[in-house]
């Protein structure tokens, strides 16, 4: 597993999208 | 104050959904500052989830890991199981983005015991699917057969064809 890969783990990428649409509201 | 509080949490979440990560992690220091004045946990949780979000995009993942160590210790200290089965699962794969899989085993599966307890089968379905890639990396691979195994079980369940 290289760096370059390890971007590239399904689960990590998965997480990565939602995570990209997650703010937390006041 | 508390107003400000709450306007520095909104300006840093909408800086984080316009990409701007830097400006993003500007105010939500200021929101947790704030939160701090006030004594306000829910509010300092939510700071540092937000901060170790905008780290990971950042690239910064060592930065982002203890910001989610601050929210799994605020959601201990707030008993709040979802959001520290939610610091976990973050933690997990911010550690798989450092390249530290036993670190990443030990999170995912404290996520996994959690998802269990919660009955939250789309979750657990996510710890066996990380935990797999993550036993993967390290060559484990009895380990890694074992979790994809639960993964497809529960995908199946859930009707989840991808």
């Amino acid at each position: 597993f290289s760096s370059m890969h390890v971007m590239h783990v399904d689960s990590v990428q998965h997480w990565m999208k939602d995570l990209r649409l997650m703010a937390e509201c006041e | 104050r508390a107003a400000q509080g709450r306007a520095y949490g909104n300006l840093g979440n909408t800086h984080y959904l316009l990409g701007n990560f830097r400006k993003a992690v500007r105010s939500h220091q200021e929101r947790l500052q704030i939160a701090r004045e006030f004594g306000d946990k829910s509010a300092e949780r939510r700071a540092y989830s937000n901060l170790g979000n905008a780290s990971v995009f950042l690239g910064e993942f060592a930065v982002a890991a203890d910001h989610y160590k601050r929210t799994l210790y605020l959601a201990r200290q707030l008993r709040d199981r979802a959001v520290e089965a939610q610091a976990c699962y973050s933690l997990g794969n911010t550690y798989t983005l450092l390249q530290d899989y036993e670190k990443a085993i030990e999170y995912h599966l404290k996520h996994l015991l959690i998802a269990q307890e919660l009955t939250d089968r789309i979750g657990e379905g996510r710890a066996c699917w990380s935990l797999g890639n993550a036993y993967t990396a390290l060559g484990n691979h009895e380990q890694a057969v074992h979790f994809a195994e639960k993964h497809l079980e529960i995908s199946k369940e859930v009707g989840d064809r991808s």
